[in-house]
């Protein structure tokens, strides 16, 4: 089971349609500071039903909507889409390939699908809970957060380690 | 369960270990329960020595010992319970080159089994990669996706 | 006092600009008080924006960002109130190779007026070293020092 | 008014006699990690009178003391010295040269010395005061410590500011 594709649109800086087809392996993202590495890791993140804005580095959960620049105007929405490869039928549904699709608008607003029908953030844990596709903290490390790893109380590794069990 | 805990408790320790010494060259770990008896609010104490050095506490090591590590903890957890799908946002940044051509070796091994995707500003990390994106932002403000290059095994990948 | 504050506040946030600016090759910036009626116990905000990109949160910022962003304040700091000795371990750690030549530049423009120990892995700021130490540990567990490059504008400095 | 030298001896990882000649100007440490170049930073907040143990990563203040290592036994004391050229008359003393000294014994006695002449700790924070040695926060910045300045709480902040009126 591995990600086929990201389609990331008014997500932070991709205020354009971007699209990432990815290969199983490894897919190393590069660029100048500031140019929306991270942002394309928060957005797969976001996709797999991260709630905790401040792992987004935001304040408000709005403040993933591209906010404009100095030539462009903020957008009223952002989409991601993650599209994975289920031909190992790992996953719980009867389709080879499965899309994940968030949405929210300046209202605060929020959309869910799976393969294009709208579902609860609830369906899309539920669906990915026994692969352990980006709830576990040691799959999914941000900007900054190794030194943590170490760094926190010795009650939270406890809490890896049964993470892991 | 107490079993079950303890069961991986132990595993994640011996890996641990063994990753510790492959990203080192060496060395030697202890992983320690705080409190054996209470497995529901113990903490778990983390010893390391590095090759050559004494055995000391965890806040004396250097960036760099700390963030390799504290990734020999990360691979050795996915060891246990294997993840699909891995994101690494610049784990190799403290990282000098000798230790981070030892990560991207190990890195390369575990990409057999799972998937990773990996930020880095880091050579030896792209080198390693099957697949690259590069982030560009020509227009202030706008992420632009450009200049994917996938190797012929990546194109093999891709197809199935 | 409430004036040498308030002096001291203005002084920095214009300096904190221009630093910003130099360092970004543009943008704007503002220092903001939180609450202006009580100086002794007020917060200062900074708030930032790259150039071409929109005014926002300090959080928003990337790795690389930050780094710059911190780095424009220590150096207006600098700049209000002059320190004859400067140390910085690996503050150019996140910047990428366009950042860490403008940084590298302050750096050497500063090091006219305080003398600077810089810790670092990247070659930019090594270039702009007047004096270079390298550090091994061929024995493990004990340091040694070795291959000093003086240049001769170095020496010069160094007999006086 | 710059540093013309440093001597590091049983601090930390430099069991041996180490000494460093300072230039004005930039001088750049290198080195592969856990080498000792943080050590050498942490060498020189303390020779200035840091007490904070957890600003050198420390738990105790012998923490410093060279510990020993595979082949080597613990030393019983660390020494740094460090020497300020002071033919501008920056410095309150009668010496175009002043070398400050820091010990420290396994029992957690401490001595200090100023060209030679014991002292205590105060005299050496006296003596560097109106310089701002090694006391202003934005003056000495630690490994990993440059993100916490924009981190801290807003009122820390306004700290730094007052360092600098
Ligand atoms: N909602 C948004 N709208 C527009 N821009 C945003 C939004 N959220 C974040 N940004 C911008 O995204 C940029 C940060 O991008 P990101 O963290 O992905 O950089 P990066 O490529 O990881 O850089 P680094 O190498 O420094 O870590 C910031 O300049 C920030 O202002
Ligand atoms: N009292 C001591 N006795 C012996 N070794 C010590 C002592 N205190 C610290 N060390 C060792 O010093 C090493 C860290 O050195 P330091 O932090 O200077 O590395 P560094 O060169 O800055 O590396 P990096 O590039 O990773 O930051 C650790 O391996 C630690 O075990
Ligand atoms: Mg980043
Ligand atoms: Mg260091």
């Amino acid at each position: 089971m591995h990600i086929k594709r990201l389609e990331i649109q008014g997500f932070k800086t991709f205020a354009d349609r971007t699209e990432l087809d990815l290969t199983s392996g490894i897919t190393a993202v590069v660029g100048p500071n500031g140019s929306g590495k991270s942002n394309i890791a928060d957005a797969i993140a976001w996709v797999l039903g991260e709630q905790n804005v401040r792992n987004l580095r935001g304040a408000k959960s709005q403040d993933v909507i591209f906010a404009g620049s100095d030539k462009r105007k903020p957008l009223g929405m952002a989409e991601v889409s993650l599209t994975i490869d289920n031909t190992c039928g790992t996953l719980p549904l009867d389709y080879s390939e499965i899309t994940v699709t968030r949405r929210i608008y300046r209202s605060g607003d929020s959309e869910y699908l799976i393969n294009k029908t709208q579902c609860r953030l609830k369906d899309i844990y539920e669906l990915l809970l026994d692969t352990g596709m980006g709830r576990d903290a040691y799959s999914m490390v941000s900007q900054g957060e190794i030194d943590a790893i170490l760094s926190v109380k010795s009650e939270d590794r406890r809490t890896l380690i049964e993470e892991a069990a | 369960t107490r079993e079950l805990f303890m069961d991986t408790f132990n595993n994640v320790a011996e890996h641990f270990d063994y990753m510790f010494k492959r990203l080192f060259g060496g060395g030697r770990t202890e992983l320690v329960l705080t409190d054996p008896s209470n497995l529901l609010e113990t903490g778990v104490e983390v010893i390391v020595q590095p090759p050559g050095k004494k055995l000391q506490n965890l806040l004396l090591l250097s960036g760099g010992e700390r963030a390799l590590t504290a990734s020999a903890l990360l691979f050795s957890l996915l060891m246990v319970r294997p993840s699909p799908f891995v994101m690494f946002d610049e784990v190799d940044a403290p990282l000098d080159d000798s230790n981070v051509e030892r990560f991207a070796e190990v890195l390369r091994e575990f990409s057999k089994d799972s998937q990773f995707i990996v930020v880095t500003h880091n050579r030896a990390t792209m080198e390693a990669a099957d697949t690259l994106y590069g982030v560009t932002m020509q227009e202030p403000g706008v992420s632009k996706l450009i200049s994917v290059r996938l190797t012929d095994e990546a194109e093999r990948k891709k197809t199935g």
